[in-house]
């Protein structure tokens, strides 16, 4: 534009402010997608309803059975490493059979260290009870139980560690999840809330990106 | 750090903010609603060269050696980022979950003569 002065460091021309919007919205395009490793922004084809997003944030962020107990979706500056970390929250898909399937996604060329992996299940009114959770499969892997006392109804984290951790090694997308309940009515539809509502089942995995080639080793 | 005003030719920080919503970007990204994308422009003269950027850059020593030594710098210092933080995304993948990230480094806070 004349008679503005130009850049002052690199003498460009100045834009026109639409000129400098436009570049500007792009650059923070692309800033933002290359560092997601994204060729281009996703098309969300299933929207998650919104309540059962707030629903998760609110479970995570009161702590219920966060290790750490930091009661927050925390952000994740791990102090050994500055490397960028994830935390994935993935919502169940509830097959007639009552088997829960999540769609997990891999970053594209980065390979993932998982922390932590946790099932929440919102549970109706229940006695004494113990809840089996199996990886399904033509042999289906248990990946733990827990006893839960007589309660009302409400969120329950089940941790799928480190039983899980070699499903992660594989670049697989799908994960199907059986439960089993001893001391409960037989069907599931019958003590799981049902998934279609608010308190659908989440998964939730706290992993890192990890070195390619890098070795995890046990202290 | 100086932010730019409509005269500065000081090496001061831009400050601009695209909002999510305006880009079409608000349906897969969940929080924040926008991306503060602040840069760095204007002069570095002689006379401020190092300031305050050099205080906070790994070039310090050097530049003291530089500076005690009388040696005479060619080129001149240019005007950078001297503070970032992290972008904390809240968004949904092509399989609509919900992926939480910080990504380090995305918003500049400070600019500098380094």
């Amino acid at each position: 534009v004349e008679g503005r002065p130009g850049c002052p460091s690199c003498k460009m021309p100045p834009l026109e402010p639409n000129a400098e919007k436009a570049f500007l919205v792009e650059v923070a395009k692309q800033q933002i997608l290359q560092k997601l490793n994204l060729k281009e922004r996703p098309n969300i084809t299933h929207p998650v309803p919104r309540v059962a997003v707030t629903n998760a944030l609110r479970r995570l962020h009161m702590g219920k059975g966060r290790p750490d107990g930091a009661g927050r979706f925390s952000s994740w500056e791990s102090p050994e490493t500055d490397k960028q970390g994830y935390e994935i929250i993935s919502f169940a898909e509830t097959e007639p059979s009552g088997l829960l399937q999540f769609q997990l996604t891999h970053p594209k060329g980065q390979d993932m260290h998982v922390l932590e992996a946790q099932l929440w299940l919102h549970l109706k009114a229940h006695q004494n009870i113990t809840l089996q959770i199996y990886l399904a499969g033509d042999r289906r892997v248990a990946l733990g139980e827990q006893k839960l006392g007589s309660k009302g109804s409400g969120w329950h984290p089940f941790s799928l560690m480190p039983a899980l951790q070699s499903f992660f090694e594989h670049e697989e997308k799908t994960l199907r999840l059986e439960l089993e309940c001893q001391g409960c009515p037989s069907s599931a539809a019958v003590w799981l809330t049902s998934a279609g509502s608010s308190y659908q089942p989440f998964l939730v995995v706290k992993a890192k990106v990890q070195e390619p080639g890098h070795q995890v080793t046990k202290r | 750090s100086l932010s730019c005003d409509q005269n500065s030719e000081v090496c001061c920080r831009k400050d601009y903010y695209v909002d999510f919503r305006d880009i079409g970007w608000n349906d897969w990204i969940f929080k924040p609603e926008g991306y503060q994308i602040n840069y760095c422009m204007g002069e570095c003269p002689v006379h401020l060269a190092g300031t305050p950027g050099i205080a906070a850059s790994f070039h310090t020593t050097v530049f003291n050696l530089v500076k005690a030594n009388n040696i005479r710098t060619a080129g001149r210092s240019c005007c950078v980022p001297t503070q970032r933080r992290a972008l904390s995304l809240l968004y949904f993948d092509p399989n609509s979950n919900l992926i939480k990230t910080d990504i380090p480094d995305m918003v500049v806070d400070a600019c500098g003569c380094s």
